[in-house]
């Protein structure tokens, strides 16, 4: 059975892709077999580990012709593949616009011919547009990487509300994992201070039945690290460009508690 | 003569909503009249300065019905202007996906009915969509705070083509006026590294007729500093929150450099 993964957030530089490639590769070290998607136009999950996006077919492929997302996976590793996005994905809203069914399109390729993986990462766009809503289409869980900023705390009742509509009207399963700090500076008091805001928000969503009630801020928390801002302009996860710096450390601890937080298989 | 400028760029979290809170802020403590244009449905730059979005006229309304940007525009201080945006903004795309000259509507309702300012800066969202080519068709310059940050550099091709395009077929006054570094690590081998390929990108562009030949990359650097993340949450610009502090600094260096560079008025 694939676990299908949204990493998303409306709110832009939020640690999305770095989130997607990191916690993936995390997630394959520990021996499972994981297959990234790439669906932002601006390709950067594909450039995180230097997968050439233009003359080969993408995931805008997938979404227009429509075709399985298997003919478009590149392999990393043993455990660990791509599918690469396309900059055309950028012209999708405009092009899918007066077709019936354009947010389902990811998720019916993905049904009729599941990948050989157990877990399945979606890296977003910076928008709740038709790609995002496509992810969220397809997706069991979310997870929202967030910057413990003010900005970045505004965002998160649209972004719930666009989860909840995608769990009413088209995927019932759909449920939302938990929120991931990103570049935490732990000296700041602004970070303390959303942190305790975010960690009341999910206890008083326990009350209620929707999709993010059993959500939860991870403990593993991704402190901000410039190896991290450094390791795709190689190619490399964090794990291959420096496996002791604190980067590392916590995308290995957050790929620990991810799995715990899987139900047994 | 107003002078119309966008604050843009694909990239997501690179500084754009700060730079054109501050440096508008910054311009306008100079005594000149800026009026900021918030274009992204995340709302940003109206929670910026705390103006409400909901129930009532914003830039949506402007690009819709359509109606003259006065209309919507609320007086900060004597010198600084906003004009909301709303999270309907979101659905622009789809909605006017089939009208012809849906990228020009801004400059129609900017140019039927000027705003009595001297500058206009466009805070536009994390796209290259329908939202952004409205700020591009609309603008004389574009300003593009960029992270030095091995992903921010890499848009910056595709960001360039487009503005090409804007150019060549709709905006021929469009020009681009530079680069300003935001978040800036001078401590980081990696921003370093950025900074020089940026200038050489620059002056090798002096050869060529290109909207950018005449580009640069703005002296006055803002530094990364936590008060700058703080401000938006008090409602208040960089001045008003820590006028000491050195975002306020960099961004009145910023609004001296950008005021010199322009043509005597
Ligand atoms: N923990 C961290 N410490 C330092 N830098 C980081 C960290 N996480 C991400 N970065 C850097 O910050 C920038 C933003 O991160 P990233 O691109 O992953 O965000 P995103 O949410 O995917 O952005 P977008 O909205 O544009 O898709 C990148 O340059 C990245 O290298
Ligand atoms: N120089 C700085 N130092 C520290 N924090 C900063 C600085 N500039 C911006 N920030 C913070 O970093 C985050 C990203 O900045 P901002 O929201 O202005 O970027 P943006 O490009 O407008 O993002 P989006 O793509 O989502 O519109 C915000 O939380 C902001 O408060
Ligand atoms: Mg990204
Ligand atoms: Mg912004």
């Amino acid at each position: 059975d694939v676990k299908t993964i949204a990493v998303m957030n409306q709110k832009g530089g939020v640690g999305k892709t770095t989130t997607t490639a990191n916690l993936g590769a995390g997630i394959a070290m520990l021996g499972r077999a994981v297959c990234l998607l790439d669906i932002d136009p601006q390709c950067h999950l594909s450039l995180h580990f230097n997968v050439e996006t233009a003359d080969s077919p993408s995931t805008y492929d997938v979404l227009v012709e429509p075709m399985p997302v298997e003919r478009v996976v590149r392999p990393l590793t043993d455990t660990l593949s791509l599918a690469p996005a396309s900059v055309d994905l950028a012209g999708l809203e405009t092009q899918l616009a007066s077709v019936p069914g354009r947010e389902q399109r990811l998720r019916q390729q993905l049904d009729a011919a599941p990948l050989p993986a157990e877990f399945i990462l979606i890296d977003c766009p910076p928008s709740l547009g038709l790609l995002t809503l496509n992810a969220l289409a397809a997706a069991d869980e979310v997870i929202i990487p967030l910057q413990p900023h003010f900005f970045a705390l505004q965002g998160l009742g649209q972004l719930l509300q666009t989860v909840s509509l995608v769990q009413e009207r088209i995927n019932p399963r759909l449920r939302v994992a938990g929120v991931v700090l990103c570049m935490f500076e732990r000296i700041t008091r602004l970070a303390n201070e959303v942190v305790l805001d975010l960690q009341a928000f999910f206890e008083d969503a326990r009350l209620h039945a929707t999709p993010w009630s059993g959500a939860k801020v991870f403990e593993s928390v991704v402190r901000r690290n410039i190896k991290l801002a450094e390791c795709p302009s190689h190619g490399l996860s964090i794990f291959d460009y420096d496996a002791t710096c604190n980067g590392a450390k916590d995308y290995a601890d957050l790929a620990e508690e991810f799995l715990e937080m899987q139900a047994p298989v």
